[in-house]
């Protein structure tokens, strides 16, 4: 069995102070193992 | 021996023929799968490359026989016997005994046993507000992002599919993308409406145009294929804080979906049956897609109970409608917290 996740996230954000957040990282590569709960990305 | 000295064999021809060619199919498979390993091992990525195997899948009645296999599971194991069995499970597909909510005597079957529940605690959910977390236990086998007109995940380097066919609401993403790519779509066609289905077409199938009506932040659609070994925990939970919209069941075939299949089976994930959850996240657009596979065929949602899938005699082709329910109220739907459990999947 297989799941697949679809989903928005951001590219960038500019704060209030006019600085730009940084984009949406996978935490995991291909190949990796994981577990419920744990983070795919931030 | 004695049989053999006197001239006399044990196996008629035909028996000894068909054990023999077992043997070299099983040697080409092994050699195969080493190969690979070394080949990725290289760096070298597995190409698509369809095979006889998969040809002949596509004539078995894969999903009689899913259900066949999944009566089988559910037949009740005397509990003197059950230890033995689970464990012996545990030690040809790697699970852990030390897991399981319930001690091995008290799951009746081996369908109980698949889809035992875990220990409280086992599954700490990352607290992280702007994470999105694995709905699964599994192996990551493809992430990264949805870029431009088409739309397309990799199943494996030289074959893709269009995420629209694997989700559903193909039309509406194909006109989006016609649209902004020949230039006819102007900021007073663009939707208003922030319902789910206009917001999909909008976010996923024109870049361009979402980018009009949302000009800040800058957002990004991406993805995650996890597969989940015979011993995996076989729940589902949701990955962020979100309201589910909508429900797709799309009745498919049932191949297998291990890594020999992904890599021979065109259209695997899009052909077999599956079930979409469908929301909105705090950052836009979020969907889980659990596809079903020969041994494991049956998704249960436990936001909608009386959801049946893998029945007899429903199978359509991926081409034909959906079954889609919207949940109430529509707009908002259902809100699911991170980490609550959402589905699971079943034998047969």
């Amino acid at each position: 069995s297989t799941v697949v996740v679809v989903f928005e996230a951001p590219l960038s954000k500019a704060r209030e102070d006019g600085t730009v957040s940084s984009d949406f990282g996978f935490c995991v590569k291909a190949g990796d193992r994981i577990r419920v709960g744990e983070a795919i990305g931030r | 021996g004695a049989a053999a000295a006197q001239g006399k064999f044990l196996l008629p021809g035909a028996s000894a023929a068909v054990l023999l060619m077992l043997g070299v199919l099983h040697a080409k498979r092994m050699y195969d799968d080493k190969q690979l390993v070394e080949r990725k091992e290289q760096g070298i990525e597995p190409e698509f490359s369809p095979d006889l195997k998969a040809s002949f899948l596509r004539l078995l009645p894969l999903r009689s026989m899913s259900r066949v296999w999944g009566y089988l599971m559910e037949v009740e194991v005397p509990v003197f016997m059950r230890p033995a069995i689970y464990k012996a499970w545990a030690r040809a597909f790697h699970s852990n005994l030390q897991e399981p909510a319930l001690p091995l005597e008290e799951y009746p079957s081996l369908q109980a046993f698949f889809i035992r529940s875990l220990k409280e605690g086992s599954r700490p959910i990352d607290p992280d507000p702007n994470c999105l977390v694995s709905p699964v236990d599994g192996k990551v086998l493809r992430l990264g992002q949805l870029r431009g007109p088409g739309t397309m995940i990799e199943q494996v380097k030289g074959f893709s599919y269009p995420v629209s066919s694997l989700l559903g609401a193909s039309s509406s993403l194909h006109d989006a993308t016609e649209k902004d790519i020949s230039g006819e779509q102007t900021e007073q066609n663009v939707p208003e409406s922030s319902n789910a289905k206009s917001w999909w077409r909008v976010s996923v199938a024109s870049p361009k145009l979402r980018d009009r009506t949302l000009l800040s932040p800058k957002r990004g659609i991406f993805y995650c294929v996890l597969y989940l070994h015979p011993g995996d925990y076989h729940r589902v939970h949701s990955p962020v804080d979100w309201n589910i919209f909508k429900r797709r069941h799309f009745s498919g075939n049932l191949f297998p979906t291990n890594e020999r299949a992904v890599r021979t089976i065109r259209n695997l994930y899009i052909e077999n049956e599956r079930v979409v959850l469908e929301g909105q996240w705090k950052e836009g657009f979020v969907a889980i897609a659990a596809v079903g596979a020969t041994n494991v065929g049956s998704i249960k949602l436990l936001i909608e109970p009386e959801l049946r899938t893998n029945s007899p005699g429903s199978m359509t082709l991926h081409s034909q409608p959906y079954d889609e329910r919207v949940y109430e109220p529509e707009g908002t739907g259902m809100m699911v917290k991170k980490g609550q459990e959402v589905a699971g999947f079943h034998m047969g």
